[in-house]
């Protein structure tokens, strides 16, 4: 399967963004 | 056999030939990088974008975010000297892109942006046509497309209201806005053949 964004590794990069959000949240 | 990178995104169209293809993926990615995460940044401050699920976020910001990159970076091109200004600050000519092997996607990307710029949008419109163009219901491996549609419908009616307050006399302008929907579309489907091609390689 191909998936070209995931290519980039854009869902790695976009999961940490957003869940950096959620440590913070926590926190 | 020199090679070049034609994407914007870039820091220099020129490869050091010095450097392996791990390094000058690396060196791409830590180019865009920031740029993704930009985008997510503003995706977390669209009202109602957090409160959908996760996976619904993500699936929405990994569809969507070179969509959203064309419109944030449409400046980037120059339409009077028909220039293109990289994230590195270096500037080339479409036709030097051109002859460095860069074809219809490049040429498009500027089409648009020309037409794009040409509404002369203020930042507060332009930030909201971003936020129709990330939430859209219709992107693949969306689970809850109802809410995904509902913030969509109120997007857009902030977007119609704020352009009507804004341009009494452009009616035109709401309806241009909303056929460059499809027009982004289009550009992301030739950047993803453009991004499997350039793997291959």
């Amino acid at each position: 399967f191909n998936d070209p964004a995931n290519n980039l590794g854009l869902e790695d990069i976009i999961r940490k963004a957003l869940m950096g959000n959620l440590e913070e949240r926590q926190e | 056999n020199r090679m070049y990178l034609v994407c914007p995104m870039n820091m220099s169209a020129y490869v050091d030939p010095q450097k392996s293809g791990q390094e000058v993926w690396e060196e791409f990615s830590h180019s865009f990088t920031p740029a993704v995460r930009e985008v997510v940044e503003f995706a977390k401050k669209i009202p109602g974008f957090r409160d959908l699920s996760q996976h619904d976020q993500v699936s929405l910001l990994k569809a969507g975010t070179f969509e959203v990159l064309v419109v944030r970076f449409a400046s980037l091109f120059d339409v009077q000297n028909r220039t293109v200004t990289f994230l590195g600050g270096r500037k080339y000519s479409m036709d030097a892109l051109r002859a460095m092997g860069a074809g219809d996607l490049l040429n498009s990307m500027f089409d648009f942006s020309e037409k794009l710029m040409s509404l002369g949008l203020s930042e507060e419109e332009m930030s909201l046509f971003t936020a129709v163009v990330l939430v859209s219901a219709d992107r693949s491996g969306i689970e809850n497309v109802n809410s995904v549609e509902a913030l969509q419908e109120t997007l857009i009616r902030a977007l119609r209201s704020l352009i009507t307050k804004n341009h009494p006399n452009e009616s035109a302008i709401f309806t241009k806005l909303l056929l460059k929907l499809p027009d982004l579309r289009s550009l992301n489907n030739m950047h993803s053949e453009q991004l499997l091609a350039f793997k291959v390689h």
